[in-house]
């Protein structure tokens, strides 16, 4: 048996907004610890790593580790039905081929029940060992948005540049090419704000801005977002998710040449 | 021009 009970409803359908473009199917794994999920996008190069932990739900129920596989497209469509004020109840039984929505409103007047059916899906699952990162950079959600919405309409690919000063993103295409200069920034009053870069070394690596745009879909989730990069490993973009756990983002660099 | 890794090289299947 399952229970998941979240009062804040709309949190979830930002979740499935910020996967649903990079993932088609996917399994998520229900255990005492949390509701999560690890998934590629179809052409293995990126990947995303949901956890919403069991503390951050009302009522959590889970007997038993669980994996539902589910289309996301059709799950984000079920939770559009929910108003971002509902409060949402997800309830399976063991051994169903079914999962139910169910949204209540604030008011609790007005209850609905959605059903959708799981789909057996054949994942790989990624060990990610904890790395120490040669450059971590915090800025705010909505910056780092508009500079890859910016940025994809000149070039393709951005090279990221981490020094002590600050971040650079550059691109180039037909038309010519683009610079942005992020410095680290020192104010203390508004720390949503703040650029913060804690760097062992400096670090330059290309990425696809495809998907970087692609991420950015988590933006409504947090307003800082975390990106740590070290020479010759995928990057990782995370946006913590306040009292539930984060939506961490993989992209692995392109080789120069 | 630019080559783009495939993410699965970078960590282990489990």
């Amino acid at each position: 048996m399952l229970e998941l009970r979240l009062l804040q409803g709309g949190l979830l359908k930002k979740v499935l907004e910020a996967m649903k473009d990079l993932v088609n199917d996917a399994n998520f794994d229900c255990s005492p610890t949390g509701f999560s999920l690890q998934a590629m996008d179809s052409s293995h190069v990126a990947l995303v790593s949901l956890l919403l932990r069991s503390e951050g739900f009302e009522h959590y129920r889970c007997d038993r580790n669980v994996s539902m596989g589910m289309n996301l497209n059709n799950m984000a469509k079920m939770l559009r039905c929910a108003g971002n004020d509902d409060i949402v109840t997800l309830k399976a039984d063991d051994g169903s081929d079914c999962i139910t929505f169910m949204f209540e409103n604030p008011s609790q007047d007005k209850i609905a029940d959605f059903e959708m059916k799981l789909m057996d899906i054949d994942s790989e699952h990624l060990g990610i060992p904890d790395a120490e990162y040669q450059s971590i950079v915090r800025m705010p959600a909505a910056e780092f948005a508009r500079i890859c919405r910016d940025l994809s309409t000149i070039g393709d690919t951005v090279l990221i540049s981490v020094s002590k000063e600050g971040v650079q993103f550059s691109t180039r295409g037909d038309m010519g090419t683009a610079n942005i200069v992020c410095r680290r920034t020192t104010t203390v009053d508004k720390p949503e704000e703040d650029v913060i870069i804690e760097m062992e070394e400096p670090v330059s690596l290309t990425f696809a801005l495809r998907y970087l745009n692609s991420f950015t879909k988590a933006t409504p989730l947090a307003t800082q977002v975390t990106i740590s990069m070290s020479s010759d490993l995928p990057m990782v973009i995370e946006y913590r998710i306040e009292g539930m756990g984060y939506i961490r983002y993989y992209l692995a660099p392109k080789i120069d040449e | 021009p630019n080559e783009q890794f495939n993410i699965s090289l970078f960590y282990a299947d489990l």
